[in-house]
């Protein structure tokens, strides 16, 4: 089913996050890597901002997503 | 506190730094003063100097852009990514970065440049994220006052230059409370439009029904004019209004707004001026009744009324049994009150007027 356009935009935030904070891979790498890639980044993410790990976008993700932030990665160079 | 890989760092306590430009929102002396005061932040704290130099190669160059501004890392238009720094090192290392299109204040009406320097300069010394959310290198911005390092900044810093020599007094904040700490106490209670708000030290815990996670935010940061610190609070559904109390003031929230007219005084409610201060405050929904607990005694309140009840004080020991000590926090759920005191609950029944259950007070929070 195609996702609302609402989520695609949160979609396309998250990507972009992950990629830019958490070392996401850019690129297309196939549907099943790239959601199992995505997912493992999600965690990530979670884990250092303390929030319930689940590999979902909650909102609670979301939210923390959308916060004005430093643009320094969260993790690795 | 975090790192960046191999802990890279400046070999030599002596750094040098430029200003390469400045942005229009500020006045030139302002966007200095909020530099140097950044830097001094971290000087304050460990044995490294910091020289200004007017022109040529600096070993950090700060400097404001915007959108694509020659680093190959573009900014994003206002909002979103406010800075960036790189570790230190030859070349772009140690180089910090604000974006323009952010507007720049020396308050907390926009994005403080003091507070975001700090956080920037600390990666340009050799600081990586924190998850320490009350951590000045926590990746999310948020406006504090005072001394913006706390004990983990400090504990980072000096595990990468050591500990200044000559040491002036400073008084780091507290790291963030750990929810699951067996000694755990709190220093209110209160619900908020179907939330449990919990406030400790400088921070609160939100708990909502569908969140499993309580999450833990700085007070400020969500309400700007109430202190650091909170004695006691309640909900007031019937006017969708909560109260903050600390010390002799009180503060009424409406969502994130505060109510015109607050803060007041405690005294205001009918409280004797000798009270200084409320350790717990609980609205009872049944009676429409609020109580206030300070020390051995508690007073109701009429909220309908906006009096205090006659024949209060009352001994809080002789009308909740069981009850022998002071009161840190107090919740009310359906005809059961929650007594907070130090790391253990009480959870009172008022039918059968005795404590029913004992447990530790971060229950609550899924520990």
């Amino acid at each position: 089913v195609p996702l609302p356009s609402e989520d695609k935009d949160d979609l396309l935030l998250a990507e972009k996050y992950l990629r830019r904070f958490y070392g996401l891979p850019a690129g297309l790498q196939g549907r099943q890597r790239s959601s199992v890639a995505f997912q493992s980044k999600i965690k990530e993410m979670q884990k250092f901002f303390k929030l319930k790990v689940t590999g979902n976008l909650d909102d609670n993700t979301l939210d923390l997503m959308k916060q004005a932030r430093c643009g320094v990665p969260d993790i690795g160079e | 506190y975090n790192h960046f890989p191999r802990n890279l760092k400046w070999q030599n306590n002596e750094v040098t730094f430029r200003i390469l430009n400045y942005t229009p929102d500020l006045k030139k002396t302002d966007v200095d003063r909020a530099v140097r005061n950044a830097l001094n932040v971290w000087s304050d704290v460990t044995p490294l100097t910091f020289k200004k130099l007017h022109q040529g190669n600096a070993d950090i160059m700060i400097s404001f852009g915007s959108k694509e501004h020659g680093d190959y890392n573009p900014f994003d238009g206002p909002n979103g990514l406010l800075a960036h720094a790189y570790p230190p090192g030859q070349g772009i290392g140690g180089d910090t970065h604000f974006d323009e299109d952010e507007h720049w204040t020396k308050d907390s009406s926009a994005y403080n440049l003091f507070i975001v320097a700090a956080h920037e300069l600390g990666h340009a010394l050799g600081m990586s994220h924190s998850a320490d959310p009350g951590a000045l290198m926590y990746p999310v911005y948020s406006y504090t006052t005072g001394y913006p390092l706390a004990e983990d900044d400090i504990e980072g810093i000096q595990a990468l230059y050591g500990p200044n020599p000559n040491p002036r007094k400073v008084k780091p904040k507290p790291d963030a409370p750990n929810k699951c700490d067996p000694m755990l106490s709190f220093d209110a209670v209160t619900e908020l439009r179907g939330e449990t708000i919990i406030f400790k030290d400088r921070f609160y815990w939100r708990l909502h029904p569908q969140m499993p996670e309580p999450e833990q935010t700085l007070i400020k940061s969500t309400w700007p004019s109430i202190p650091n610190k909170v004695d006691a609070a309640y909900e007031n559904p019937e006017k969708d209004v909560v109260m903050i109390f600390s010390g002799i003031r009180m503060w009424a929230l409406n969502g994130y707004n505060l109510v015109d007219g607050y803060p007041k005084y405690i005294h205001k409610l009918g409280l004797p001026k000798k009270i200084r201060k409320i350790d717990a405050s609980v609205y009872i929904r049944d009676t429409g009744k609020t109580l206030l607990f300070t020390d051995e005694d508690y007073w109701s309140y009429d909220e309908a009324t906006g009096t205090m009840d006659s024949g209060y004080p009352r001994s809080i020991e002789e009308d909740f049994p069981g009850m022998d000590d002071e009161i840190d926090a107090a919740s009310y759920h359906y005809g059961y009150l929650y007594f907070f005191h130090e790391h253990m609950q009480y959870e009172y029944s008022y039918t059968s007027r005795k404590v029913i259950r004992i447990m530790r007070t971060n229950s609550i929070l899924n520990c």
